[in-house]
């Protein structure tokens, strides 16, 4: 072998040009038809499955989730005192931790690794610039731009469904079917539609799915909560779920109502939406003005980052969506391999409006990041219990019209801490 | 973990950041 590999002369040949440009050709036809290769059900609704080369097949069948929870088990076991911040600082150099923005700056007062990971920061280390959208957290913008037909691009040629990422439907798509799962007596919303988008003349009804309940003709109505039983929405939600009602996971209030109102006024003057007690159906009325474009961008945080996230805008959140899923990493490696990766993941998709019209923020696990938390959600929990019975695309959904009658949702005003993500 | 925003806004919205840009916390993204 090694004579011949020593020995051996190398010739080369011209390659026919013909062959060449049929090589190509060919090439660029296989690309194009997996990129567009839809596969879709008996209802020409799409259906996601896990495409991409072998190497994500095989990430694919390991148990992520199981791994994802294992993770968080032991990065929340207490480390000795003498090790923490011989840890941490190790754990900082290794990622990139700046410890001079942290608070607390004790690293002994970080009884875990994944308390450390979910760590504050000083007031003021993060100034919010003056423009009506600002980055929502600490990261790097994988990609952002103007959404095309309906498809959000993942990276440069790859794209996945706007509808899907949401759980949306779009004008011209089947009425969306209600799905009761036996085994939870959850009333989850199948919306894998796929549709071309229709301009910009789409009702925010159709986009927010909030004429689910009557055109599925199954009764999912919203858990109403008074101020008086405010402080029991987690356990009437927990209930509600249960028989298969939309839970209202409001934090409640600890306030009278008269303050509550003036604060809501208040607010909806700061987050620039006119207060008016008839919200709760503005959907059904509301549409995307002339002139309007739907624009996306995606930050990846990466294991040294700030792992909370804040809100980019000033805007009233009126329902989430939590899809569970699969928890594949994030990383821009995989994001390049494996096609519908926002789609295939767990998420929590908060949708809303802001001053100029339809707005939404959806913070997507990974397998070392599996658990989501939002500060005004006191019904969520991700990253619990079996992907199965979850089927993709399905979601259960919760909305917000406890936590400011007037406005219909939580508001939120520019910069406010929202949530996070934690360690498994 | 990542986190995607989609949302409605003027024609003349205009992004302040380009793909691979590290960002923080309140930074700019776009403005109208």
């Amino acid at each position: 072998l090694v004579d011949a590999w020593q020995n051996t002369p190398t010739k080369w040949y011209p390659l026919p040009i013909a062959a060449g440009a049929l090589l190509l050709v060919v090439l660029q036809y296989r690309k194009k038809s997996i990129a567009r290769e839809v596969v879709v059900n008996e209802d020409g609704q799409e259906i996601i499955r896990l495409k991409g080369p072998w190497h994500v097949h095989v990430i694919g069948a390991l148990p992520l989730r199981n791994l994802s929870r294992v993770w968080g088990y032991l990065n929340s076991l207490e480390l000795p005192v003498w090790l923490r911040p011989v840890g941490f600082r190790v754990y900082a150099r290794i990622f990139g931790c700046d410890l001079e923005e942290i608070d607390p700056q004790d690293l002994t007062q970080y009884a875990s690794l994944g308390e450390f990971f979910y760590r504050k920061l000083k007031d003021g280390a993060r100034p919010i610039a003056d423009a009506v959208l600002v980055s929502p957290a600490d990261g790097r913008v994988l990609h952002f731009g103007v959404i095309k037909n309906g498809r959000i691009e993942q990276v440069k040629g790859s794209t996945y469904s706007l509808d899907a990422l949401l759980g949306v439907a779009r004008p011209g798509s089947p009425a969306p079917a209600a799905v009761e799962f036996p085994n939870q007596k959850m009333a989850e919303v199948n919306h894998r539609h796929f549709a071309e988008i229709n301009g910009i003349e789409y009702s925010l009804q159709d986009l927010l799915g909030t004429s689910t309940p009557s055109s599925s003709g199954t009764s999912t109505p919203t858990v109403e909560t008074s101020s008086s039983d405010r402080d029991g929405a987690a356990q009437t939600g927990a209930s509600a779920k249960k028989h298969g009602e939309r839970v209202d996971a409001s934090v409640p209030r600890d306030q009278s109502t008269t303050e509550a109102v003036a604060q809501d006024v208040s607010m909806a003057t700061e987050v620039g939406l006119r207060p008016t007690a008839a919200r709760r159906d503005s959907f059904t009325s509301v549409r995307t003005k002339p002139g309007n474009e739907t624009f996306f961008v995606v930050i990846y945080l990466a294991p040294g980052d700030y792992h909370r996230f804040h809100s980019p805008a000033a805007w009233v959140v009126e329902r989430r969506r939590h899809f569970v899923g699969d928890l594949f990493s994030v990383s821009p490696w995989m994001a390049k391999r494996l096609e519908n990766l926002f789609v295939l993941n767990e998420r929590v998709a908060l949708l809303g409006r802001w001053k100029h019209g339809f707005f939404s923020m959806v913070p997507v696990g990974a397998t070392n990041v599996g658990s989501i938390k939002v500060n005004f959600d006191q019904a969520l929990r991700t990253n619990v219990g079996s992907r199965r019975g979850h089927p993709v695309g399905t979601f259960t959904e919760a909305v917000y019209s406890a936590a400011s009658p007037i406005l219909n949702g939580q508001p939120l005003i520019k910069g406010e801490e929202m949530g996070g993500f934690c360690l498994g | 973990s990542t986190v995607v925003l989609v949302f409605e806004a003027p024609h003349n919205f205009d992004f302040f950041v380009s793909s691979g840009q590290k960002v923080k916390v309140g930074q700019k993204l776009g403005d109208v």
